[in-house]
């Protein structure tokens, strides 16, 4: 669903944050 | 099953998408849907958060969005 990949996004950009 | 997934996350499929054009985060989680790879929501974000880490590819906004770029 767009949710489930909203969500996706979501916790891959936070991942990627604390890295950059 | 694993052995039916038609696609996979690995870096070099990571870094050919990111050289063919700039792409989002959502851009390329749509071309490593978990249906096609496999992998779980949770794999699939960390498997990808690393190889972007590896990468480290270029970024720039388009649209207000940030987008992942590589050049050759």
């Amino acid at each position: 669903s767009s949710s489930e990949a909203d969500e996706m996004a979501a916790a891959l950009e936070a991942e990627l944050n604390d890295f950059m | 099953t694993p052995s039916s997934s038609d696609v996979q996350l690995t870096e070099e499929a990571v870094r050919r998408y990111l050289i063919r054009k700039p792409m989002t985060t959502k851009d390329l989680l749509k071309k490593f849907q978990t249906k096609r790879t496999g992998l779980s929501s949770e794999q699939t974000v960390n498997v990808l958060a690393q190889i972007l880490k590896r990468l480290n590819p270029e970024r720039k906004n388009i649209n207000d969005k940030m987008h992942f770029y590589l050049t050759e």
